[in-house]
């Protein structure tokens, strides 16, 4: 089935939707098949995957509260996308959901996976993957987290196997990984024992800033192997896609942003041993 | 008594710490008294003031749950700062907390005001402002607040009067205003309705990027004078001052950071007639 991805950090403005988006396209771009849940209620991933905001219906939230699964088409033929709006504030603010554990979206596809198969073996006819194929018939499954550790990113790390962690070269971003960590560590032993940190990206880097510089060397002198070889650079390219609703990797695929994050989906794909 | 300014954003990373701690070093320096309340659990207002991680007991939450009052010295004579950690996330996360109305921190406030002036009426010494000085001997009272519209955001926008919006000069950044313009007219109708608008701040401007140029010219014509004159551009500096505990004004006075700030500082109070 597919591996499901959280890209995640509680720090605001630390590139998480700007790596989740890229890395889903450059791996479309490879030939996977890919599905991106955006859990943020501003809804910038969907925007940077071009889905206007009238055309987000149903959206994450109806996903997580109704199990209603849509994914909708992006430009890259193999990437899709479950686009979010604001109503996914509800689900911290109103009840039930307010008090709901973690699992709605665990449950969620989990509860998708059961119909499918169960359909397929009557059917056996499955074949051709249909525009809202079911969540096996995907490669990876990502998941945009926002910012905070609210309930949104819990049920993304309840849901998950695997964790992408994007950190800023910037001193503030180091602060908070601490706490990150620790809510990891106790989601691991309550709820999910599958997860773990798949690996910490370095983003916004800028080699003639001495700060962005010094943080690097930290980061990687304490966490060692867990931070990925690749390193993301400020790269203007990347932050003038979203206005044109494409991944960085079809606006402009050869700007250091876009082979960075191709890199990026290459030394993934190598430390998960070539799948 | 104090007026209560709140600077928010759910977008992340835009600048609202930052913008927090350096207008209230601005303004302590021009001799207004003025407290900051740290509601992110991230603490990192508290680190931009030189609080260590291990002396913020009794932090905000101790505040906000059991009235402790008890706000901590920072560099600056007159800006005292009561911090935060991580246990801020109960107050998302668990009972009684969690189904608490967001006015936990507008009536901590008040008792306050009201226990003072109970005292103060029994010994009219009251004079000297102690360190813990009540909420009403200081000018400003200055709320920084963590990125999303959780329950630590909407307690900020129950207690405040003003509310001042960071907005980073990129293209994500103009996404989130209209679900914060939402939020903000909803709780001042139900909750708050001292609650306005203060401003909106550029931050983060580079003169030499056309996207940043162009988010600029954008929010200038929609949002016309509610967009501070005063920009605040990039500046290594201001990223560079929390790692050595203390406001960029304090850190190196004169850089471009330092001055807009200064010039920020100069142009609110101008706005609000002098005060
Ligand atoms: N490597 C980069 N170079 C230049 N700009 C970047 C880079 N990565 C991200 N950005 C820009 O920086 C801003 C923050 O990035 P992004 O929105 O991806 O962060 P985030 O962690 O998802 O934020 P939030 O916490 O609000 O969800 C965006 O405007 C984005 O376009
Ligand atoms: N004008 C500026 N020039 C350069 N760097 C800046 C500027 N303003 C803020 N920064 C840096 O950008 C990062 C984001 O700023 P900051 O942490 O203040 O934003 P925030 O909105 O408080 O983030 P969060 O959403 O996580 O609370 C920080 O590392 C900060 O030092
Ligand atoms: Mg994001
Ligand atoms: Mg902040």
């Amino acid at each position: 089935g597919a591996r499901i991805t959280a890209v995640a950090n509680q720090k605001g403005g630390v590139g998480k939707t700007t790596t989740a988006v890229n890395l889903a396209a450059a791996w479309a771009e490879a030939g996977k098949k890919i599905l991106l849940i955006d859990l943020d209620p501003q809804g910038n991933a969907s925007t940077g995957l071009g889905i206007a905001p009238q055309k987000r219906n149903p959206s994450a939230f109806d996903f997580l509260t109704q199990g209603v699964f849509a994914p909708q088409r992006t430009l890259l033929d193999n990437l899709w996308v479950i686009p979010a709006s604001r109503d996914l504030n509800k689900i911290l603010r109103e009840k039930p959901w307010r008090d709901a554990p973690d699992n709605l979206l665990r449950d969620a596809l989990k509860a998708l996976l059961l119909e499918k198969e169960k359909r397929a073996a009557e059917t056996k006819s499955e074949g051709e993957a249909s525009p809202a194929a079911p969540p096996h018939l995907y490669d990876d499954i990502i998941l945009d987290c926002p910012p905070g550790l609210s309930s949104l990113t819990s049920n993304a790390f309840c849901a998950a196997r695997s964790l992408i962690v994007p950190l800023q070269c910037e001193f503030y971003a180091l602060e908070g990984l601490s706490q990150l960590f620790q809510t990891v560590e106790s989601l691991r032993s309550s709820v999910n024992p599958d997860l773990r940190i798949d690996g910490i990206l370095l983003t916004m880097a800028d080699g003639r800033n001495s700060l962005s510089e010094q943080v690097e060397a930290d980061v990687r002198a304490h966490m060692g192997a867990q931070v990925y070889k690749t390193v993301i650079p400020r790269n203007v390219r990347l932050s003038e896609a979203p206005s044109h609703g494409m991944p960085a990797t079809l606006y402009d695929s050869s700007c250091s942003g876009s082979l960075a994050y191709k890199a990026l989906a290459e030394e993934i794909g190598r430390r998960r041993g070539g799948r």
